[in-house]
């Protein structure tokens, strides 16, 4: 494991525990967008199907059960606990799972690194996860007013995916053999969805004021 | 060790 990785993961397990705070500390999920914590949790689920059958370090497995309990929490707490799931921007929120699903389906079948039910499954999530994010990011750009704690959440977010992009070309350097174009593609197309989002964040910063997005 | 090498990332 490089620096780059090990950045990327905790900034992930940052976003995670920044957007759990939010949820549990101050019942809000507020700006958040259910459609897009569903899709993470699909995502994990069929990513992290070999957790039982695959052993790559204590550490990677742990990380595993944290994602995957983390995700259906904060699905189950928007849901079903009562308070947060008062704050939900539910008439805002209406991005359609399908129409993101169904197309990473169809990739996941037709462009795979080998035709395995795990295989063709762990594609699936990675197509997935590319695009997990625009329910929420649209969702924001509705709502426009976007508190500190989901702002920092989703630049976390973007920094766990540019922190991976740094560790495969890191990868690609110093292991042989070290191609994955399809984890490359899938982790650039979304990396490049977050570019505007952190165009107006920095912004923000850069004139200490708070963040909002242009209608 | 026939899986693929991008497997033991998260």
């Amino acid at each position: 494991m490089n620096i780059f990785r090990l950045a990327g993961d905790m900034t992930h397990l940052a976003s995670v525990l920044v957007l759990l705070l939010k949820i549990h500390t101050i019942k809000s999920c507020a700006g958040v967008s259910l459609k897009t914590q569903e899709l993470y949790v699909i995502v994990f689920a069929t990513r992290y199907l070999d957790i039982f059958t695959s052993f790559v370090s204590i550490y990677n497995s742990l990380m595993k059960l944290i994602f995957l309990g983390s995700s259906f929490s904060i699905v189950w707490y928007m849901r079903y606990h009562k308070a947060v799931h008062r704050t939900y921007d539910r008439e805002q929120d209406t991005f359609r799972h399908w129409f993101l699903m169904l197309p990473c389906i169809l990739l996941a079948l037709l462009i795979h690194e080998k035709f395995t039910f795990f295989e063709v499954m762990w594609t699936f999530s990675l197509y997935l996860e590319a695009v997990a994010i625009l329910p929420q990011l649209v969702l924001l750009q509705r709502t426009r007013n976007i508190d500190n704690l989901t702002g920092q959440y989703i630049f976390l977010l973007g920094g766990y995916r540019g922190f991976y992009i740094l560790n495969w070309i890191y990868r690609y350097f110093t292991e042989p053999h070290y191609v994955h174009w399809i984890t490359w593609i899938s982790g650039l197309v979304q990396t490049l969805l977050y570019a505007d989002f952190f165009y107006y964040y920095f912004l923000s910063w850069k004139n200490n004021k708070k963040l909002q997005l242009p209608a | 060790q026939d899986q693929p090498q991008n497997h033991d990332e998260l």
